[in-house]
């Protein structure tokens, strides 16, 4: 069996926001280490994950490995039921084809219960290889949500060319080109207020063509996290992360285009 | 003119 019980309901109903419009139904992958998933969109250009570590839930209990087959627009909809200060606890009871979902106020005074139907998923699970990156960029998440929506009103796609001195993204379309410029910062803390400045880490210069429609469907996490961890080699997927808390993490990959 | 790759061209199925 399975059963977790998580503090908060709205870091489950962020990570779903974050990935539903990429992903239709995937299974939720469950271990004595926590809950994670995998799976690509229909195209095989992106792949989302995340995983939330059993020490994130109290408390948490997971006898066997687990493979339960979600469809994300049910999850959503039963989520948009559960306060944001819910405690959400979710079980699963071995051999059944449904999973429960508890969701508790904070006061304790109002309990509701729903159950999600599991499908079988016959998933396709990749194996992403272990690399070191040649660039980590790492800047404020909602600034990153401001340059893919900026950028997509001038073309489909974004170069993003990461220098010693900062990162750039830059768009070309019919109508004209644009763009945006972040130079390397430490962080500031704007009166407690936490605004997370630009770093680049890196061994050499990258740039890489992405598409924007992709990366505003990143953006999604945004909620999550103050900051997104941009890890780019030439000519290879590029790997967006989003922590949530101390406790997880969503990740996707995206193909870049390629010069013919 | 720029091509969209795949994921599948670079992670390899198991």
């Amino acid at each position: 069996m399975l059963e977790a019980r998580l503090p908060q309901a709205s870091i489950l109903k962020k990570i779903v926001e974050s990935v539903k419009d990429l992903v239709s139904q995937a299974n939720f992958d469950c271990s004595d280490s926590g809950i994670s998933f995998q799976a690509m969109d229909e195209s095989n250009i992106a792949l989302s994950s995340f995983l939330l570590r059993a020490d994130g839930f109290d408390p948490y209990r997971c006898d066997r490995n687990l493979s339960l087959g979600i469809k994300f627009a049910s999850l959503s909809k039963i989520l948009k039921c559960a306060g944001n200060d819910d405690v959400v606890i979710i079980r699963y009871m071995d051999d059944a084809d449904i999973l429960s979902l508890v969701f508790e106020s904070p006061n304790n005074e109002r309990i509701s219960e729903f159950d999600i139907k599991l499908l079988d998923i016959d998933s396709e699970y990749l194996s992403i290889p272990d690399q070191e990156f040649e660039c980590k960029v790492k800047m404020s998440s909602s600034e990153f949500s401001r340059i893919c929506r900026d950028l997509m009103t001038i073309g489909a796609s974004v170069v993003i060319d990461a220098t010693k001195e900062g990162v750039k993204f830059s768009a070309t379309g019919d109508d004209g080109s644009g763009s945006v410029l972040l130079k390397q910062s430490g962080s500031i803390d704007n009166e407690g207020r936490g605004v997370v400045g630009t770093s680049v880490e890196m061994v050499e210069p990258v740039s890489l063509e992405l598409s924007l429609k992709y990366l505003n469907n990143f953006t999604k996490a945004a909620p999550l996290s103050d900051s997104v961890a941009i890890n780019m080699s030439n000519g290879i997927p590029v790997m967006f992360q989003f922590d949530v808390g101390d406790i997880g993490y969503i990740r996707y990959f995206l193909a870049p285009q390629i010069k013919d | 003119m720029s091509k969209q790759a795949t994921l599948s061209s670079f992670f390899a199925k198991p």
